[in-house]
């Protein structure tokens, strides 16, 4: 799940 | 959000109102390479595939749109702007982008989450962005003169990536389980590629004498 998890970043 | 990362956000935007100041108001781009302005605009088109289907925050959706227009903004400026055109250093900004697009493309086709489109973008962008400052240090080096701005431009980008850095080692030790592996070694990298601009940057600013960096 770590795809969709790291785009909380810019 | 944390401290760090709010910091580094707004060091990367204050980096870019530095560039579009000195654009806009002294209508100049002198020292300013085209190439990483165009591999950014590239980095935040491949990053913001997803800007309108996932919503995570007003803030992250507003950055977003921050980012993109003002990078294509800063391009259509060097391109098209007559007067900024002509300040800008055609001759000496002459890094081949296939040196970087392409090795930055088959990684991100080998190494990634997911071998989806969005996903390969995504992971693309993040490799892109670690080495797209390559072209302006290249034309730092070769510029005698650095003016405040390119230099200050240069110094914020760097503070923006080592804020980042900080931010996910505080985000390692308060969120059980965040490892971002592809996330962090781009990230690393491109922190250690601003090293050597640093140290002359800030002795530069120590001896209050104008920065040159050596050949």
């Amino acid at each position: 799940k770590q795809d969709s998890e790291a785009k909380d970043e810019l | 959000m944390n401290v760090f990362r709010l910091a580094g956000d707004m060091t990367h935007l204050s980096s870019i109102l530095v560039l579009l100041l000195k654009i806009h108001t002294i209508k100049s781009c002198a020292g300013i390479s085209l190439k990483t302005q165009e591999l950014y605009a590239l980095v935040f088109i491949t990053r913001y595939l997803d800007i309108f289907d996932r919503f995570t925050s007003i803030y992250n959706f507003l950055m977003k749109l921050i980012f993109l227009g003002s990078s294509l903004s800063i391009v259509w400026y060097m391109r098209r702007h007559k007067a900024v055109h002509r300040s800008y250093d055609k001759d000496q900004d002459t890094f081949r982008y296939q040196f970087i697009v392409l090795p930055c493309l088959l990684l991100a086709l080998v190494i990634n989450h997911k071998l989806t489109f969005k996903e390969v973008m995504w992971t693309f962008s993040l490799y892109l962005e670690a080495v797209a400052i390559l072209p302006q240090l290249v034309l730092l080096q070769r510029t005698r003169n650095i003016d405040n701005l390119t230099g200050q431009y240069v110094f914020l980008l760097g503070a923006y990536r080592a804020l980042y850095l900080l931010n996910w080692v505080y985000r390692y030790f308060t969120e059980p389980g965040f490892v971002r592996w592809i996330t962090w070694i781009a990230g690393l990298v491109q922190t250690l590629l601003y090293a050597d601009f640093f140290y002359y940057y800030i002795l530069s600013w120590k001896n209050n004498v104008k920065l040159e960096l050596p050949a």
